[in-house]
């Protein structure tokens, strides 16, 4: 590979220069021949996903010179004419379409020509480009240049240049193509080399991942759009590509790169994609890190919290459910994982709403009866993430009295095995003791000795 | 004996006259004067003298459109032969220049250079002398312009190897003219094949003789890339092909019924194991009036 | 100057977009 991506960088270097010499003595014509030659190492077949980046790399700073010259010629109003034509005479389709990618945006930023349909037609041409690695860095190529050059606009103030709902077109149209050639390259070489491909497509989900980006940093995209043309277009190819690395990639993606104001809004879609993931997604992750994102935002000083109409709390406990019921072989402790975020998530944003908490504890033991869960093994994981729930209001509360008053924490506790049992009750206790809890009443005594059973009888 | 004589042709209004370029048979390019069919043919003819006089037989200039089949060269085939005397015999004493006119030339074929065949258009200016003639010809290029087709039906088809390979093509015409752009797309039906990529290539098939002396000569003009690595179902591929970077003359079918030039698309599909699948179709090429 | 617009396409299928290659 070294012996390769060297050779490979010498012709760059060479052609290079001839094409830097030529601009220099304005025969852009033999400049872009020396530019196409240079772009032809990047049709190889021969180098790994590593080299062929890094290949990748050196070359567009190479086309980084080609495009300020034209972009300076253009200033100077020396415009060659039909440049988008002549680039497309060229004979290999590599070349043409970094080339015309090039052109294209010089053309967009000298504001001559229509922005919209030169963003369409660049994005369709790369379609002759079916080679999963080839293609996933010509489109990459593609949103790297076009970046500071789509329209951004909203609809009404339409110009020639287009509105918003262009470029959210046109990116979602270059991630549908991207993710579509990421998730082939599964099928591509040996069966016995699968661990080493799934290895190098993790290593380039940031291709795919850069149209999500782009997506976010369009400045009039509104939630109302983000709600009905750019999440569902995102949800949708992402369900449907069934590949578990792409899937559990591009939900966290969503959750990092799109403000928390547009999750608020759009929860029951995205929770409900959840639940149709491929089996190995680990879909708990997923909605964790949605739930410890939203609950961060809502503690946030500088923020306005979660509206009132957004009933954060049901729409997660309702979808979790939904979730859980679709995905018949989560394990066990991933669901009581989810109720432990369900349940914090409860704590941080409605701390007065003991019935949510409730709630969550309710669910888990309607699951654990619905699974026919008995005694659960003290090392078993499930056994540890209930412990974990349970000790949540505990500390919370601290105060054994208010735990109580949750009808279902103490038939969690009968889930148990002794050992368990045992050493949850000692954490009731020692918790009562630390906050010098006064219990008044007989009835409140009963319930307290009876939680604290194993270390009573 | 006469003493020789340098003899010149100069054409009317050369000087903003257009000039097109044309292959000559060693495969280099040389420039002529464009006419086209029906302009008149004028200009003058120079006779230097070397020497004091010169006895001659008459002096002619004539017109002529030729083919000339390379394989049977002793046969010029002239299919327009227009003659103007410029002198009757007698004797040069000094340089002279005649002018000469063919009104209104009828000049029905493209002046074409191929692998087999040559058609041509020259003056030829004869001196006739006792012994030797003194000859001098000029060539000129003659382009045949069309106006744009009534019909131009797009070319839409399917194809395909059972169980292998099934896609549908289309181009957006059946005739283009010299500077047009091919503009086209393949869909794909059904892939159970690696494809490694594919190509459009622009054949041209020259066809000199007739019946069994019938001769094909295939010359592939363009190889244009147009995918790269391997679809799935439902793909579609686009095509713009610019016609205008590539050497091409337009359709000639059956030139004086000596041999016909005739252009073909290829779509090439190659697999992994370099298996090459095609499907050719033909098309028109003509020739558009510049503006 | 001529006519360089894409031909109008079949829009592929989700199913067909993803599925293993055949």
């Amino acid at each position: 590979q070294e012996k390769l991506l060297d050779e490979a960088m010498q012709v760059v270097k060479v052609q290079s220069f001839q094409m830097k010499r030529c601009l220099d003595k304005a025969k852009l014509m033999d400049g872009l021949k020396h530019a196409s030659n240079m772009l032809s190492e990047l049709r190889t077949s021969m180098l790994s996903p590593k080299s062929y980046y890094e290949l990748y790399m050196a070359i567009c700073d190479e086309l980084r010179y080609l495009e300020q010259y034209l972009a300076d010629e253009f200033q100077k109003g020396h415009k060659v004419a039909d440049l988008y034509e002549l680039v497309q005479y060229a004979g290999n389709i590599i070349p043409r379409l970094y080339l015309l990618v090039t052109v294209g945006v010089v053309y967009i930023k000298a504001n001559d020509h229509n922005r919209k349909d030169i963003l369409k037609d660049l994005v369709e041409m790369c379609r002759g480009v079916q080679h999963p690695l080839r293609g996933l860095f010509l489109r990459n190529y593609l949103l790297q240049c076009t970046r500071n050059s789509l329209p951004d606009c909203q609809e009404g103030e339409e110009t020639q240049t287009g509105t918003v709902k262009d470029s959210i077109d046109f990116i979602l149209l270059n991630f549908a193509e991207m993710n579509k050639l990421w998730v082939r390259m599964q099928h591509q070489g040996h069966s016995r080399d699968r661990e080493k491909r799934e290895k190098e497509r993790l290593e380039l989900r940031i291709l795919v991942g850069t149209n999500l980006v782009r997506l976010s940093q369009l400045d009039t995209m509104v939630v109302d759009m983000y709600k009905k043309n750019v999440l569902p277009g995102v949800l949708e190819q992402t369900v449907s590509c069934r590949d578990y690395i792409a899937q559990e990639y591009l939900m966290e993606c969503i959750i990092q790169v799109f403000p928390d104001e547009f999750h608020l809004q759009t929860l029951n879609s995205f929770l409900k994609a959840c639940a149709d993931l491929h089996k190995l997604v680990n879909v708990k992750n997923i909605i964790i890190a949605l739930i410890d994102r939203l609950a961060l935002f809502a503690h946030r000083d500088d923020g306005s919290g979660i509206p009132s109409d957004i009933k954060l709390f049901d729409i997660f406990s309702q979808q979790v459910s939904s979730v859980i019921q679709a995905r018949e072989d989560m394990p066990t402790e991933d669901i009581v994982s989810l109720q432990v975020s369900l349940i914090n998530l409860a704590l941080k944003c409605y701390p007065d709403r003991v019935d949510y908490v409730d709630k969550v504890l309710e669910t888990t033991v309607e699951i654990f009866n619905r699974l026919n869960l008995e005694r659960l093994e003290s090392s078993s994981a499930v056994c540890k993430e209930l412990s974990r729930l349970l000790k949540i209001p505990v500390d919370n509360y601290n105060n054994l009295l208010t735990v109580l008053q949750l009808k279902h924490f103490a038939p969690l506790f009968e889930f148990f095995d002794y050992e368990s049992r045992k050493i949850m009750a000692a954490y009731v206790i020692n918790n009562a003791l630390e906050n010098s809890l006064y219990i008044p009443t007989q009835e409140q005594t009963d319930a307290v000795l009876t939680l604290v059973a194993p270390l009573v009888q | 004996f006469g003493s020789n004589a340098e003899i010149d042709i100069a054409l009317d209004g050369q000087a903003s006259r257009k000039q097109a370029e044309i292959k000559t048979e060693d495969g280099k390019k040389e420039k002529l004067y464009l006419y086209y069919d029906g302009e008149s043919v004028t200009g003058k003819v120079n006779i230097t003298l070397k020497g004091k006089k010169m006895e001659h037989q008459g002096i002619k200039i004539e017109f002529i459109g030729q083919i000339e089949l390379y394989y049977d060269r002793g046969n010029h085939h002239e299919f327009t032969s227009l003659v103007k005397e410029l002198a009757r015999p007698g004797e040069l004493t000094q340089s002279t220049t005649y002018d000469f006119d063919f009104v209104q030339v009828e000049k029905p074929y493209e002046s074409y250079t191929g692998a087999n065949v040559r058609l041509r258009y020259f003056l030829r200016v004869t001196i006739a002398k006792r012994l030797t003639d003194v000859t001098r010809e000029m060539d000129i290029i003659v382009h045949t312009l069309s106006q744009y087709p009534e019909m131009n039906n797009s070319i839409k088809m399917e194809v395909g190897i059972e169980d292998c390979l099934h896609i549908e093509f289309e181009y957006n015409k059946s005739k283009y003219h010299l500077k047009d752009v091919i503009v086209g797309k393949i869909y794909f039906l059904l892939v159970r094949i690696k494809i490694k990529h594919m190509e459009l290539a622009i054949i041209k098939r020259e066809t000199t003789g007739s019946g069994p002396n019938t001769f094909n000569e295939n010359e592939t003009i363009a190889k244009y890339e147009i995918m790269d690595g391997a679809p799935v179902r439902g793909e579609s591929i686009p095509i713009r092909l610019f016609l205008a970077g590539y050497d091409l003359t337009p359709t000639m079918r059956d030139i004086n019924k000596k041999f016909s030039v005739r252009y073909y698309l290829n779509l090439v599909l190659v697999d992994e194991e370099e298996r090459r699948y095609f499907k050719q179709q033909e098309i028109t090429l003509w020739r558009k009036p510049d503006k | 100057s001529a006519d360089t617009r894409r031909l109008n396409t079949k829009k592929q299928t989700l199913d067909d977009a993803y599925a293993a290659p055949a």
